[in-house]
């Protein structure tokens, strides 16, 4: 059911 | 030298059984903001967000910015060691490989030290901006549990959908289907039973319901719920702890294959 997107495309590393 | 004094030991083990499934190791940082956390899960799906503010400690001393290694599950074991009403000190001296807990009862007859050894962790620390949400609905913190734990036994994803009237959640499994709709209401006899909407514009995510399951482990901390959503964001799902801060889960949405 869809795909589980990463919390790491959406953020960057500081 | 960092010396952390709490009141409510209660707050500091809710704030521990809340995370403890989601995140094995984490780094605590202490800074003058406060006592924070910022940690992915194993998958990287979720990350939490807890800030305790300094100002909420009835003691706070921290030398200098300080990062200590945790275990959470270790940590959450020793602090079920503290009784709720207990006042919890946290130590640690420059350099030290261990954290100390102290906790006082109330009438300060039983004072008990945990030391728990710390541990290097290489953890990545993302930047997350401050961001104006398409929607951001507050409810009743239990009744949002409810309902994430209710869909979960149905489908393994729930579809989260913000218009003015309310918010609805659905799912979709092998044994059938359901909807759950909870319309914008004020007129409450407790102010945490209220259902909020804020939209700019309606909004419908997909959530694995798992995730959104482990985030209610934190409705302890707190009688209301923010959810706040964006169209290609992670979802936000807050918890605000009166005059201590906040704990925060954000969640990566499913898109379609």
């Amino acid at each position: 059911q869809g795909v589980q997107l990463s919390i790491t495309e959406f953020y960057c590393s500081t | 030298m960092l010396e952390l004094r709490l009141t409510q030991a209660g707050l500091l083990k809710k704030v521990l059984e809340s995370i403890k499934d989601l995140v094995t190791d984490a780094n605590f940082d202490c800074s003058a903001t406060g006592f924070s956390l910022q940690a992915m899960d194993s998958s990287h799906v979720a990350l939490v967000a807890l800030l305790l503010r300094s100002d909420g400690f009835e003691h706070y001393r921290c030398d200098h910015n300080i990062s200590m290694g945790m275990n959470l599950g270790n940590m959450a074991k020793m602090l079920r060691c503290a009784s709720d009403d207990d006042t919890v000190t946290i130590k640690a001296d420059d350099g030290s490989d261990t954290v100390t807990f102290m906790f006082e009862s109330p009438s300060q007859d039983k004072i008990s030290d945990y030391e728990m050894k710390l541990m290097d962790i290489d953890s990545e620390h993302l930047g997350i901006p401050e961001a104006e949400y398409q929607a951001i609905v507050r409810m009743s913190a239990s009744e949002f549990a409810r309902i994430c734990k209710d869909l979960g036994t149905i489908g393994d994803t729930v579809i989260i959908s913000v218009t003015k009237e309310g918010v609805q959640f659905s799912t979709k499994g092998d044994i059938g289907t359901a909807n759950i709709i909870c319309r914008k209401n004020t007129a409450v006899d407790k102010k945490e039973e209220a259902t909020v909407i804020e939209m700019a514009e309606p909004v419908s995510l997909t959530f694995a319901s798992r995730y959104l399951i482990a985030f209610t482990k934190a409705t302890p901390l707190a009688g209301q719920v923010t959810i706040s959503m964006s169209y290609d964001m992670p979802i936000v799902v807050e918890y605000k702890m009166e005059t201590m801060g906040y704990m925060r889960f954000y969640l990566a949405p499913k898109i379609e294959e």
